[in-house]
């Protein structure tokens, strides 16, 4: 991409084109190339060469600044909630992280709290099965709050080490769906002291600038201590968890890549920039 | 919004004569910015303001308006000429029943969707089946049966597959049950599944639907424009529905949808509710996007 070029305006241009197209938004994308621009002049690069690898540094420190490993409870069960907007790739992901902790051989059980979509709890209820953990549900337009309540009573009783909460997909913009979800936060609190330890807002890795609007909303509900970011295998680059580093200090912890239970991997910075610019 | 920033921008105007390169320069950066942050793709935008750039040049400046409202008129005249004219009829097939397939990516609102246009059509005294020809995702068939159940509409469905064949048979269903219009709901895919594609047009040969819709999220980002050019390129697509636009996301991916397929928004998915349905208004989504 870069060989035979001087760093001119043309090549800044061209970098903030890819910048762009990773949907990192414009705000994002310019306090890059003017950083950029800043180490050039304090003679920080020279060569053409060096600036992608100057690039790839600096996102790949400021990415590595917050932790992307998991909140584990001192006690089980360690409670994770999962949130985010209609159709981001939440019930799936909570079917791979419930297989990644069932290879790790401990006790898993689900909460089928979205009782609101059509099937979404038989949808869980396939993936439990599929996967051999257990479920805890309600009849379809069963109160979220008491299936919640429920499965944390359960998950006190049957001793697991994980209790993964669904919930139905909400647009943050309705603020009766987001009091429920903080109900539902609320309701785990107050069940299992310090749940939910991991509160996961799923991001479709297609979706653009409005991912960090979601990102604020969710987290003003519920705080959000990391991101799902879900579809990666498809070409969208998911730039956008940076603009969401940058301004809310939220990390990614899982990457999804597939429809099945082992598609998913644990947050990798360096992999993920290069992948940005691959 | 883009209205505040090119006022402030041309806030020293002396208000003669012609638009200027440099206002013109200085109004179309303002509005690339606002483009790009609507989710609009980047080539889109670059061929956007060049388009409107041009328009500008020259121009004379209405005695009556500012030069900041003149560069949003030209702007906005030129998006609303790239969204295209508003088409939502639906051309029915005259003999036999009506087709209509709808696919898209992964989480879109294809199911919900099917639903949603088969409520639609219900309303026009029209008789639609539903076929679940989505046998991967768990409980997708479940989710239109039971979406079907609501409607108390017809769902087609087998326990097998593949879907191709699915999608053949429900044909012979449709006809026995006197349904004029057969709902074609396929499982999410990504466009560069060559496989899962092949599916698509293994359908398409075996059963020719009259009508292909992409389902797109009207919050997808640079990516629309790659995934959308990719499935009009492989099969015939004729129409897009844009979903989820109860949101507050701008929807720049409807003009680089439009701009990259040509097809038409026909309808907009405004709500989890069957009735959550609406014809698309191009003009309203060229201001929306704009900001
Ligand atoms: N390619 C790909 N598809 C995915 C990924 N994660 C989820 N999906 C697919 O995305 C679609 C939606 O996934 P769901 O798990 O139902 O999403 P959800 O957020 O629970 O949806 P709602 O509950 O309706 O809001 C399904 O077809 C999944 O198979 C991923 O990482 N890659
Ligand atoms: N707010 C809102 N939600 C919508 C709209 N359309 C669909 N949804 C929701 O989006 C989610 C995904 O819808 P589905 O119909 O399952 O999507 P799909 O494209 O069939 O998903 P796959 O089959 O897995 O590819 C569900 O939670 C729907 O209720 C819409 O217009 N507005
Ligand atoms: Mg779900
Ligand atoms: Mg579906």
């Amino acid at each position: 991409l870069l060989k035979g070029k001087k760093i001119d305006e043309d090549l800044l241009n061209q970098l903030e084109e890819i910048l762009i197209s990773a949907d990192m938004g414009v705000e994002t994308s310019l306090k890059i190339i003017e950083d950029l621009k800043s180490a050039y002049k304090e003679g920080k690069l020279t060569g053409v060469e060096q600036v992608i690898d100057y690039l790839k540094l600096e996102l790949k420190t400021s990415l590595k600044e917050t932790k992307s490993a998991l909140n584990l409870s001192t006690t089980p069960p360690t409670v994770i909630l999962i949130a985010g907007v209609n159709g981001t790739g939440k019930t799936t992901s909570i079917a791979k992280l419930a297989y990644l902790f069932q290879q790790e051989k401990k006790k898993v059980l689900l909460a089928a709290s979205d009782t609101f979509r059509a099937a979404a709890i038989d949808q869980l209820a396939v993936w439990s099965d599929r996967i051999g953990v257990e479920i805890v549900r309600h009849q379809p337009g069963a109160d979220p709050g008491a299936v919640a309540f429920d499965a944390a009573e359960a998950a006190l009783a049957r001793q697991v080490d994980y209790l993964i909460v669904d919930t139905a997909g909400r647009l943050h913009t309705k603020t009766n769906l987001m009091k429920e979800l903080t109900k539902i936060k609320n309701v785990l609190a107050k069940k299992i002291p310090g749940a939910p330890h991991e509160t996961l807002l799923v991001l479709d890795a297609t979706t653009g600038q409005n991912a960090i609007i979601q990102a604020k909303q969710f987290n003003e509900a519920v705080p959000v201590t990391g991101l799902f970011l879900a579809k990666l295998d498809g070409t969208a680059k998911g730039g956008i968890i940076v603009a969401i580093k940058n301004q809310l200090n939220i990390p990614v912890k899982f990457i999804g890549l597939g429809e099945k239970s082992d598609d998913l991997e644990p947050f990798d910075a360096d992999k993920f920039v290069d992948a940005l610019f691959a | 919004g883009i209205s505040e920033n090119l006022q402030n921008i041309f806030r020293k105007f002396s208000g003669r004569g012609h638009l200027t390169e440099k206002n013109i320069r200085d109004g179309m950066r303002e509005v690339r910015m606002a483009l790009l942050q609507a989710d609009v793709n980047f080539k889109v935008v670059k061929s956007f303001i060049d388009r409107v750039t041009e328009k500008s040049v020259g121009q004379d400046v209405i005695k009556s308006i500012t030069p900041a409202q003149q560069i949003i008129k030209i702007v906005q005249d030129e998006m609303i000429t790239l969204m295209g004219q508003s088409d939502t009829g639906i051309d029915f097939s005259s003999s036999g029943p009506t087709i209509i397939m709808l696919i898209g990516l992964q989480g879109s609102g294809k199911t919900t969707t099917c639903a949603k246009l088969a409520k639609y059509l219900t309303k026009k005294s029209h008789h639609p089946l539903l076929v679940a020809a989505d046998i991967q995702r768990p409980a997708a068939v479940e989710q239109l049966k039971i979406l079907g159940k609501q409607l108390d509409l017809p769902v087609y469905s087998e326990a097998l597959g593949p879907p191709p064949r699915i999608c053949a048979q429900s044909l012979k269903f449709a006809a026995e049950k006197n349904c004029d219009v057969i709902i074609l709901d396929t499982a999410g895919r990504l466009h560069i599944d060559q496989e899962l594609m092949n599916e698509l047009k293994e359908i398409n040969q075996k059963v020719k639907p009259h009508h292909i819709w992409l389902v797109a999220d009207a919050m997808t980002g640079q990516d629309a424009v790659k995934s959308a050019a990719e499935f009009d390129t492989q099969l015939p697509l004729n129409g897009v529905i844009l979903t989820k636009l109860d949101g507050d996301s701008r929807g720049g991916a409807a003009l680089s949808i439009k701009a990259v397929t040509g097809k038409p928004i026909k309808f907009a998915g405004i709500g989890e509710k069957v009735t959550d349905f609406e014809e698309f208004h191009p003009d309203r989504m060229a201001s929306r996007i704009l900001g």
